[in-house]
């Protein structure tokens, strides 16, 4: 844990009523190690510990009776002030219906993410349609289906051989014929350097002129988090994060890293497979788990 | 970087942020620079390049790890079991692994141990019809040992050459979903006493430092003798791999390169270590 790690290093340096500017240094190191560990980005890590140390010596911890308690104060404030956006809240359409989008990396848990979603939306009052716009991973529409069954959440739906940009360009009609207040559309999952996939991304995007355009993210990213969100996010401007898999043990430090670099909101959190696993995002929960 | 004729304090500064900015992960990091100054002074290397070939050298070092003897005169079938966390790409996977197993003339059977996930089977029935493979499977929630047992029965009976067990993803610290694992580990044995002969565990490329604690937990859990490192198309380098040889010693045998049935390739750790280090 941070703190212990931080109360060793000053046990180390010793009482000698005043610190040095190095000996902060010395801590901050345990500050970079952390948050490495935490899977933050290598550059973000530099910025942030820069803007650390600049707070820490500013505010006198090395005068301070208690600066690891300081240091870790400190750290825990600028990382929720990075992290902190618009918890669960999404934006609406000034006249339904509202449409949200939801892309991502293969496997990152759109279409699980996308039955959250619609039931959390129910839940508040709302009418969701779901949208199986993946006509390529084998059995996504059928996986969608089921999803929808299980929350008595109507799924529209086409053949396999309709292209996800046509499923799109009918679905607000569909909406529209169901009264439905909100539409979630479920893509392929896809590389950010997948040229034809991200250019089927923005035309969906060109065709559905969503609301909500969500970044779904796995927990567990590591390093290339933040080319990858910099990649989607310059191709169709994400208004949102979702964050899943959070039931397991990842730190979680991708997300700090895409907050920093891109600017994105972390919306919600997915907690488990089930449809209910699923809450909106708490900056300061993120910023005590990334500190582990 | 690694061109300056000097080897001085900036050349350590980007060796760590290259193969952090890897997944290698700080402390097999500090692991790596630190050999690798010691052969510098040993060896007086004074070329950047020397430098980035002596770093090569000690990751290839890491990666090769000796594949444990594969019992060659077993009866078959030989039992694959595969797992890993949700999303990881298992099924996709095993489907690659039994095409090619199917083209090097082995028979195959493949077994939908998912019964919980949503379209699991469904998913996995329409990835083996395109490959010409066959799928042995019970109804949704069905219990995953009893589709395992019946699968090794027919392959017996058949005597299939190769049966390879898709399992739903699960986190790793949910100790009941490890349990379950354990269980089906244990159904193979009462099949065949020797089974199942490989336990695989799939890694998603863009896994952090927790790929290491999925390794240790799954390993704690029911032993893991070889990894497959799927999604290594994108731009995420892997690098957690040179932790989890280091601290586990389990051989990395084949790494995922796109969706296609085609798209995997035996795992080669020096064009890895060259692709993570360019
Ligand atoms: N434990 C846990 N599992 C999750 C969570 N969200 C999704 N999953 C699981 O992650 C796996 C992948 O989820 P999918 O919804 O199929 O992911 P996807 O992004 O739609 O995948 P592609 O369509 O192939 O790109 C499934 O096993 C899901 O049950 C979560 O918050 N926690
Ligand atoms: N680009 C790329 N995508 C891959 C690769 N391997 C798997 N995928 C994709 O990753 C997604 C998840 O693959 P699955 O095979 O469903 O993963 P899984 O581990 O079985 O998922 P669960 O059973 O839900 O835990 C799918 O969209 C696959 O097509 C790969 O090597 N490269
Ligand atoms: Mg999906
Ligand atoms: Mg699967």
């Amino acid at each position: 844990v941070l703190s212990d790690k931080l109360n060793q290093v000053f046990h180390l340096l010793g009482n000698k009523g005043r610190l040095t500017e190095k000996d902060i240094d010395e801590a901050l190191r345990q500050v970079r190690l952390a948050l490495l560990e935490a899977d933050v980005n290598f550059k973000v890590v530099k910025d942030f510990v820069t803007r650390v140390r600049d707070r820490a010596l500013g505010a006198n911890v090395r005068q301070s009776l208690a600066p690891a308690q300081q240091i870790v104060k400190i750290v825990n404030e600028e990382l929720v002030v990075v992290l902190g956006g618009e918890p669960g809240r999404l934006t609406a359409a000034s006249q339904p219906p509202s449409v949200v989008m939801l892309t991502g990396l293969q496997g990152s848990g759109k279409t699980t993410t996308a039955a959250k979603l619609a039931r959390h939306l129910k839940q508040t009052g709302q009418r969701p349609l779901l949208v199986a716009a993946d006509n390529r991973r084998p059995a996504a529409i059928e996986q969608l289906v089921t999803l929808g069954k299980q929350l008595d959440v109507p799924v529209y739906r086409e053949s396999p051989d309709m292209p996800g940009r046509d499923v799109c360009a009918r679905a607000r009609v569909k909406a529209k014929e169901m009264a439905a207040t909100w539409v979630i559309v479920d893509t392929a999952g896809r590389l950010h350097i997948d040229e034809a996939m991200m250019d089927e991304l923005v035309q969906m995007k060109k065709e559905l002129k969503p609301d909500e355009m969500l970044l779904v993210v796995d927990a567990m990213t590591g390093q290339d988090a933040v080319r990858m969100a910099g990649e989607f996010h310059s191709r169709v401007s994400l208004t949102g994060l979702i964050l899943t898999k959070m039931d397991g043990d990842a730190r979680g430090g991708a997300a700090l890293s895409i907050r920093w670099v891109s600017g994105v909101p972390i919306k919600f959190i997915g907690t488990g497979e089930k449809a209910d696993a699923f809450e909106p995002f708490y900056p300061d929960r993120l910023a005590s788990r990334i500190l582990g | 970087l690694f061109d300056r004729p000097a080897v001085d304090a900036e050349v350590w500064d980007e060796l760590e942020e290259l193969l952090v900015s890897a997944d290698v992960g700080i402390s097999t990091t500090e692991k790596l620079i630190e050999k690798v100054k010691k052969q510098v002074v040993v060896e007086k290397i004074d070329q950047g390049s020397h430098v980035r070939a002596a770093l090569r050298a000690a990751m290839v070092d890491i990666l090769i790890v000796p594949i444990r003897e594969i019992m060659e005169d077993l009866s078959p079938p030989k039992v694959i079991l595969v797992v890993g966390v949700n999303g990881g790409g298992k099924t996709t996977s095993i489907v690659k692994l039994a095409h090619s197993l199917k083209n090097e003339g082995k028979s195959v059977l493949l077994v939908a141990a998912d019964t919980f996930r949503a379209a699991a089977i469904d998913q996995l029935k329409r990835l083996g019809e395109r490959a010409g493979i066959e799928i042995i499977a019970h109804q949704s929630g069905a219990d995953p040992g009893a589709v395992v047992y019946d699968a090794l029965q027919a392959a017996k009976s058949r005597q299939v050459e190769a049966v390879i067990i898709d399992t739903a993803g699960r986190i790793h610290t949910r100790s009941n979903l490890m349990e379950e694992l354990e269980k089906v580990k244990r159904v193979a044995g009462k099949a065949d006493v020797t089974a199942p002969h490989e336990v695989i565990l799939v890694l998603d490329a863009t896994t952090g430092q927790n790929g290491l604690v999925q390794a240790r937990y799954f390993t704690e859990a029911i032993g893991i003798t070889g990894i497959f490192l799927a999604k290594l198309d994108g731009t995420a380098k892997g690098g957690i791999v040179l932790a989890i040889c280091d601290e586990l010693k389990i051989p990395i045998q084949f790494i995922g390169v796109g969706e296609k049935l085609e798209d995997m390739e035996s795992f080669n750790a020096e064009a890895f270590v060259a692709a993570l280090c360019d």
